[in-house]
């Protein structure tokens, strides 16, 4: 069986709304070492990876692996029913056909618990190979949030040209054109690792889309090399993290 | 054109 308690309902509140513009449903593959999810988008154009290890996690047990499969939406739904600071335990037995989920407040004068049904996905998970990536940039995650939305203005493509001068970002289209260039600042909240330049173009609805994952992490980690998907991957706590892959557009 | 992610990363 499963249990994990986490203290704060508000940490799987950002997961599930980090998660659930690109996936509707997704399976959480719960093993010793605690929780990952791997899925494509319905277009296959990007992958979510997610890692939640059992210390991020007050309580953790998992005794046998268990694959819970989960309408996102309807997560959210009962999540919703929580408020951020109940400490929340899910929990399921094995071969369950419900996730359980406990809510306690603060000070355990209420306890709601509440069962979600478990769908039966099909797991479809993808290799993905260790990449050195060329490029690894480090930046505010509100920077890159406010550079994603100001260019889905301009087009649906936005063309990222990493160099030991900068990381910048170009649109164009039919208003006009936008180009918005980040160099390395010496207080460090941007860090360029640059072993060879490389650009690549991105369709930015994903990118906006990976972008509700802001609130998990202050700082975003971007990994670009040629002819490989775009890495963009925020922490969550010390032990955790949600990587967001997206495949380069090519020229027709 | 838009690549698919399954072209990079293939099913195990």
């Amino acid at each position: 069986m499963l249990e994990a308690r986490l203290g704060s309902t508000t940490l799987l509140k950002k997961i599930v709304d980090a998660l659930k513009e690109i996936l509707s449903q997704s399976t959480l593959d719960c093993s010793a070492s605690g929780i990952q999810l791997q899925a494509m988008d319905n277009s296959h154009v990007s992958l979510v990876a997610m890692s939640l290890r059992r210390e991020c996690f007050e309580r953790y047990r998992c005794d046998r692996n268990v694959a819970l499969g989960l309408d996102l939406k309807s997560l959210m739904k009962v999540l919703k029913c929580a408020s951020g600071d109940d400490a929340v335990t899910i929990s399921a037995a094995d071969k369950a056909d419900k996730l359980q989920l406990r809510f306690e407040s603060a000070g355990n004068e209420r306890t709601a618990d509440y069962e979600l049904r478990l769908l039966n996905l099909e797991q479809d998970h993808l290799a993905i190979p260790e990449t050195d990536y060329a490029c690894v940039v480090h930046m505010p995650s509100t920077e890159f949030a406010r550079i994603c939305r100001d260019l889905a203005t301009f087009s649906e493509s936005v063309v990222i040209a990493c160099s030991k001068d900068g990381i910048k970002f170009s649109a164009s289209g039919e208003l006009g054109s936008a180009n918005i260039t980040l160099s390395e600042t010496s207080k460090g909240d941007v860090s360029l690792q640059v072993e060879e330049p490389v650009t690549l173009c991105f369709a930015v609805r994903y990118l906006n889309s990976f972008t509700r994952a802001t609130s998990l992490a202050d700082k975003v980690k971007i990994g670009l090399a040629a002819d490989v998907p775009l890495l963009v991957e925020y922490p969550i706590e010390d032990h955790g993290y949600i990587r967001y892959y997206l495949a380069p557009k090519v020229d027709d | 054109m838009q690549r698919g992610i399954d072209t990079f990363f293939h099913r195990m």
